[in-house]
């Protein structure tokens, strides 16, 4: 099973059109492993991206230095996927 | 196994096996109402069942219902399957779903990615595509949402088979695809075909593929917004209202824009919703108020069709 400790899904609320272009260009770089749950596309909704532990500094300097607002959604990943798989398990009992 | 429909616990996720158990159950209680239908089998050989609802007659005038095309989103597929059990229990109590009922059959596909979701229980929590293999790629999968002959291999679909969002080689390549355009060619009476995924509370319309507005936008925008109302009246869950591309991005080889453009009007995607927090995650305690939720919303685009022959 695949695991995804330490995996963090950040919030991130561009602010403008260059912050969507800027996304966009984050979302097309393959090397830091990114899955964005929901896409750059409008400043009306929010960009949710699942970033693996290892691009973490990455990706939050990568927007700092740009200054596109975010936050954390998501702290451990696998930590919520523990309580889920917990609940699965109790509810076949 | 779940045995008995009235211990079911529909506050919990369940698996693959779970879940076509359960049909069963629900079958056995309503047997002169609801029927379990074999579409088709996947590309790992699963059976792909739906729930058929009927009172009668032949090819009567339907609605089609799918969830969790998109295997990871969890209470999609969970909310469908509260929602099979409130339209069964509603029948001959609701007088809505009962007139409904006694004029059009409702087709729900529950686990529309059965490989997929049964992988998301085994091995890849946050799997979305189906299962099968790309020749010549490491990668698995296609994106069964990318993959309906409708602006096939357009913007907003991905040529590459790592990508969550390939569009496969052919249009309705993927057999889970090919068995849906099947049974609802073959049946040729669909009025109404309704995608459920998760999440970002949004009730879309056609098109996906172009962003131009579909000729009957004024309509279905309105029958949108009305469903929406319904929706927020339980808990105030805000939803946007709008064609896929306009309110979300452009994205080609979608299943409401090729059901549009086969003829079935009422053709609508439902993004259910999360509360900003948990995204495809969505702890269990919120799959039934979600799902009361979103079955007003349904609801009230199940009997506009039915109030407005075509």
């Amino acid at each position: 099973r695949k695991l995804f400790i330490g995996h963090q899904v950040l919030r991130i609320n561009a602010e403008s059109e260059e912050h969507i272009q800027l996304l966009k260009e984050l979302e097309d770089d393959e090397g830091w492993e990114l899955d964005f749950w929901t896409h750059p596309a409008s400043t009306d909704l929010p960009v949710d991206v699942h970033v693996p532990f290892a691009s973490l500094h990455a990706v939050k300097d990568f927007l700092q230095a740009h200054k596109i607002p975010f936050h954390v959604m998501i702290n451990n990943l696998q930590e919520l996927l523990d309580e889920e798989q917990e609940g699965l398990e109790l509810s076949a009992m | 196994q779940e045995r008995n429909a009235r211990s079911f616990n529909f506050g919990a996720y369940h698996t693959l096996d779970t879940i076509y158990s359960w049909m069963d159950t629900l079958v056995a209680a309503h047997p002169n109402l609801v029927s379990k239908v074999q579409i088709g089998t996947t590309y790992e050989n699963r059976p792909m069942y739906v729930l058929k609802f009927s009172t009668g007659g032949n090819k009567r005038p339907a609605i089609w219902i799918d969830a969790g095309i998109h295997s990871r989103e969890w209470v999609s597929t969970a909310s469908a399957v509260w929602m099979a059990d409130k339209m069964a229990k509603d029948y001959g109590v609701d007088p809505s779903v009962t007139s409904l009922l006694g004029q059009m059959d409702v087709y729900l596909s529950i686990v529309t990615n059965p490989d997929g979701y049964a992988f998301t229980h085994t091995s890849d929590r946050m799997w979305r595509k189906t299962r099968s293999v790309n020749p010549g790629s490491v990668c698995r999968g296609v994106d069964p949402n990318r993959n309906w002959d409708a602006g096939f291999g357009g913007p907003g679909a991905s040529k590459n088979p790592c990508s969550d969002s390939y569009h496969g080689p052919l249009a309705h390549s993927e057999i889970e695809v090919k068995n849906v355009v099947d049974l609802v060619q073959s049946h040729g009476n669909f009025k109404a075909f309704i995608s459920i995924h998760a999440y970002s509370q949004l009730l879309m319309y056609p098109y996906g593929y172009s962003c131009t507005s579909v000729p009957h936008q004024a309509e279905l925008d309105s029958v949108g917004r009305s469903a929406v109302q319904a929706l927020s009246s339980l808990y105030g869950t805000t939803y946007k209202v709008g064609s896929i591309c306009k309110i979300i991005y452009q994205a080609s080889g979608g299943s409401i824009d090729w059901s549009y453009d086969v003829g079935i009007k009422y053709s609508f995607a439902f993004e259910l919703r999360d509360t900003g927090r948990y995204g495809f995650l969505l702890p269990a305690n919120q799959i039934i108020p979600t799902a009361s939720e979103t079955w007003l919303g349904l609801k009230h685009i199940m009997e506009y069709v039915r109030d407005h022959p075509y």
